[in-house]
Order: C-alpha cells, then sequence, then structure tokens
C-alpha cells in the first residue's frame, strides 16, 4: 500500500484539486484507494460528492473523539472511499495541545484499521467479497503547517507537492522542505517528498517558464540535499490552467465525471500515471 | 483612522495581493497607511520589498513578546509604513494557548501605540514634522480562522473579504461570515463587514459570472442578516486576472511600481477610491 499526503502550506495552489483528481484517477486505473480530508474547509469531501455535515463519523471524530477510521469510511464511488472532514476540525489543534503524541493520532488509526493495514475484505458492492486492502491512501492538508498536517506527514510514506508557477508560491518552498526534513528526522523516518506537480500552470507566460524552470534545476541539483527530499522529481505532467477543472467541484464530481474530454482530465489521468509509475529509492 | 482586514480562509484568493497594493493604492491617495502582516508566510512582508529575516523586531515579537508595535514598524515607501511578519508567527497559536485575552493582544498594542492612536508625529522624511497619525491600518491575514485572524478581527472596524468567484471560494463564505458576526457579538461590537471584492475576476467565463451574481443577490437581499455584514456590499471594482499582479511580488514592488499601466494597476486604484469613499452606516 502506498500513502501520500498532498500539502502545501501556500493557499490556492490546487491542493484538494489535486488530491480528488488523483484519487478518482488511481481509482480508474483499478486501485482502491481511501481519500481522507484533512482541511477543515471540508473542501476534498464537497468536491467527491459528500455532503460534511451529513456523516455520523468525521475525520475530527477518528482524531480527538478516538474514532476508528473504518467508523469514518464513506464509499464515493467504486473503488473510492473517503474520510470526511468536518468544521470542528478547525479547533482540534487547540483540543489536542498538550496531549502527547497528538502529531501521531492519525498513523496509529492508521495501524490499528484492519481495512488500512490489509487484515479485512473490501468490499465494492454486497457481492464482491475481494481480498484486499487500500492501494492508495491520499491525504489532503489545509493550507498551513499545524497539527493537522503534521499528523498527515507522520502517518504517509511519501509527500507530493502541488506547486502554482508564481512567486509567492515558490517562496514557500524551502519552509516545506524544512518540515519535511524535520519530521522525518523526528516523527516518521520513513517520510519522503515523492515530488512536485506544477498546478494552474498557464504556458506561454514568462512566469511559469522562470518559476518551472527554477523548480527544476533546484531538484536537478538537490543530490547533496537532504535524504528526505533529495531523489524528488518534478512531474513531467503539468497540470494547465482548465476552467472546467474549478467548475467541477460544484457538481460534486471529479474532472472524469463533470468533463472526461478536458485538459483537466488528461493532465490527472497523465499524473496519475506517473505517480503509480514512480518508485522512490529505498 | 480606519482599520481594515484582509480576510478570508480560503486559500489563494488574493488576501496578500490585495493588502499591498489595496496599501499601496490609498498611500498614492496621499493617506498614511500602515500595512501589518498577520501572516507567517510573510508574503505581504516581501511584496512590498521587506526582508522578513533582516527587520529586529516582527509582528510576532509585538504578539508574543511583549514588543510595543512602534519597535516593529518599518517605512517601505512614502506614506507606507509595514509591521514585518516572522516565520515564527506560526506557532504563536499553540505559544499563546491559555493566556487570557489572547486574542485582544493586537487591539491593546494599537490602543497603547502613540502613533496609531494619534497622539504622536509620524514624520514621512526628517524635515517633514507633520502632524498626523495613520489614516489606515490594513491588516493581511493567514488563510485560517485561528487566533491571527482572530486578532485581526478584535483589532479593526472593518473587513474586506476578497473573493476568488469559484465554487470551493464562495462555499467558505457563511463560515467566514459567522466568525465575523461572533467577533462583533463577544470581542469587537464596532466590527462590520465592508464588502467583497471580486478577485482573479476571469470576465467571460461562466463561472465567474454566475458566482458574481450569487454574491451580490446574497447581500442584495441581506438586509435581515446580522448586524456585523447586512450593509456588506459588493465592491463595483471587479480585480481582473493579469498576470502582472503575479509577477510584481518577485521584485518587491506592488503593482504601481511594477506595471502601472496594467488592468491591475487601474482595478486596485479603482477599488481603493471605492473604498476610500465607502462609508458604513453607524
Ligand atoms: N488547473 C486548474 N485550472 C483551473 N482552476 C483550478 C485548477 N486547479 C485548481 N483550480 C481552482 O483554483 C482554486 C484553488 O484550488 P484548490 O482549492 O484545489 O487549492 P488548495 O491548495 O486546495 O486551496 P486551499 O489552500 O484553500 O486548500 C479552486 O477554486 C479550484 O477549483
Ligand atoms: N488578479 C490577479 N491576477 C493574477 N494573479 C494574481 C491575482 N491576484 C493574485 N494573484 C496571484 O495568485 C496567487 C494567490 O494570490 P495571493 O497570494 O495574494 O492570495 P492569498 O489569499 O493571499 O493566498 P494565501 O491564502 O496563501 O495567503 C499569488 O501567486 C498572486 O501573485
Ligand atoms: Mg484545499
Ligand atoms: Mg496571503
Amino acid at each position: 500500500m502506498r500513502s501520500i499526503a498532498i500539502a502545501n502550506q501556500k493557499g490556492g495552489v490546487g491542493k484538494t484539486t489535486t488530491s480528488v483528481n488523483l484519487a478518482v484517477a488511481l481509482s480508474r486505473l483499478q486501485k482502491k484507494v481511501c481519500l481522507i480530508d484533512l482541511d477543515p474547509q471540508a473542501h476534498a469531501t464537497l468536491h467527491v460528492g459528500v455532503s460534511p455535515t451529513s456523516t455520523p463519523c468525521s475525520a475530527y471524530d477518528v482524531l480527538v473523539n478516538d474514532q476508528p477510521l473504518a467508523a469514518a469510511l464513506v464509499q464515493a464511488q467504486e473503488n473510492l472511499w473517503v474520510v470526511p472532514s468536518h468544521l470542528d476540525l478547525s479547533v482540534a489543534e487547540m483540543t489536542l495541545a498538550g496531549r502527547p503524541g497528538r502529531e501521531s493520532i492519525l498513523r496509529e488509526k492508521l495501524k490499528s484499521d484492519p481495512v488500512c493495514s490489509g487484515s479485512h475484505q473490501l468490499a465494492n458492492t454486497q457481492d464482491d467479497k475481494e481480498q484486499s486492502q487500500f492501494d492508495y491512501i491520499i491525504i489532503d492538508c489545509p493550507p498551513s503547517l499545524g497539527l493537522l498536517s503534521l499528523n498527515a506527514m507522520a502517518a504517509v510514506d511519501e509527500v507530493l507537492l502541488p506547486l502554482q508557477p508564481h512567486f509567492l508560491a515558490l517562496h514557500g518552498l524551502s519552509k516545506l522542505l524544512e518540515t519535511i526534513e524535520l519530521s522525518a528526522e523526528h516523527i516518521n523516518p520513513r517520510l519522503r517528498l515523492l515530488g512536485v506537480a506544477l498546478c494552474l500552470y498557464e504556458a506561454g507566460t514568462r512566469l511559469a517558464a522562470e518559476v518551472g524552470r527554477d523548480v527544476e534545476s533546484f531538484f536537478a541539483e538537490a543530490g547533496k540535499g537532504h535524504p528526505s527530499w533529495k531523489d524528488a522529481r518534478v512531474f513531467e505532467t503539468k497540470i494547465r490552467r482548465n476552467i472546467r477543472l474549478a467548475e467541477a467541484p460544484s457538481f460534486g464530481q471529479s474532472i472524469f465525471e463533470y468533463a472526461n474530454d478536458s485538459n483537466g482530465a488528461s493532465d490527472y489521468h497523465n499524473l496519475a500515471s506517473e505517480v503509480d509509475a514512480a518508485v522512490l529509492p529505498l
């Protein structure tokens, strides 16, 4: 099983759009995917058509009220399950302040969950009693590096960093790499940056070309960097700006259900293939 | 003196771009402006050409280390002063957890500061000993509704809400209005939503037109809403998407220094005129 946190403290760079469309694209490659929404805005939850206020149990209950992960799982479509978010997550940081091991709550929940740890059958429909667990766990993070994002970093093996090729978005890269380093050293030695996905890419603008080049040369020369991110790559696939990607969430659909013939659908399909083929050196 | 928090928990909707370019536009209308950067990313600080790591005192010291506001003030250009941010602000929430009155620290600092409260001379240059104080305080907020944004809400009289006309950005509006209501009822009875500025506006897209109409009809019928936001307006000026606005921060310049003849410059000039002319009913 692979587990990937979609993280970047810069706001509005495409974290939710990437979490949802990557999760759905992988599920269409017949992978069983669990999407965990750790953002109190609950946008990934809405984007896959689940109402954050209608589910009895959410990511908040898993983190704060000691509920098992299985209690919060909702099937959104074939091969895709979601752990929905809840607005109360915005106070989780305060509620958990002072609780020892608060950064690793989600990791413990994943370890102790029969489905995530592989000892349980996951059925798509009543008749289909396949022997399987999740192939992928994808976690959508909020735009900060607080307790919720740290829980994601402690729980996964890989981080995927969506980056808008703008100056302000590039500026935060070093802070994020530092957080990955610190997480790898103190809370999760397995943690590695898988790669950077350029999102909201406006081909033809000088800014996108310049920032794209800056990021690529940074990682090409990163051989001397910290082990948690020196093997990271910039994905070949660039997610182009495409208004269909911004329209799809209002219908509670991924780009594949909403506009399967758009640039957005082909870009996220290609990114999913790249992610699925990517193997980090051990 | 007018004080305005630029707030929205949704990430990447144009808070920093609006804070900086509005502050500079007002300073060009010969208003004396103090821009306070409460976002740990320090993007507003960078955008006006101040290095967040080079100043001896920052917003973090004002909030956590009991420094007076005047100790952190840096003049960025004529008529514009900045209280720079610092990365440590990201832990301010944890550091201040449990401290009584932690939401009102910034308000107390503004009240006890001679310049902000009007009992002190503010000199643009050594020779120019004008009797004046700030005409405007503008506060850039991070993409969350935590302690930093609450400090801003407690300290100002008005909130300006930058909104990208996308579904995910519109979804968070009710949460932000609730936060303004609660702040007005519990920590700052003077607080009012001044208005919504549509940012990153892509004229010609159906999505922008639809979301723009939704927001306008929401506030047109808001007469029955809470007193803290029922008189809010949607500004006539729409800030159009314009790559120059995304290029300017990499030069540490506002849009007026970087590309004064661009759409971005005229949009922010027009927004500043509208803001300056706007008077909330008492
Ligand atoms: N490639 C794209 N083309 C056009 N619009 C996009 C694209 N990717 C994302 N968007 C839109 O841009 C906005 C920001 O994207 P998104 O919400 O996914 O970013 P985020 O990083 O998750 O934001 P936050 O920091 O608030 O969590 C959304 O309205 C989304 O619909
Ligand atoms: N009207 C515009 N046209 C083009 N680009 C813009 C415009 N407004 C902002 N941008 C760019 O879009 C990105 C997001 O804007 P900005 O950083 O101001 O949003 P924010 O709400 O402050 O983000 P955060 O939530 O991270 O604080 C930035 O890279 C900025 O340069
Ligand atoms: Mg998001
Ligand atoms: Mg900002």
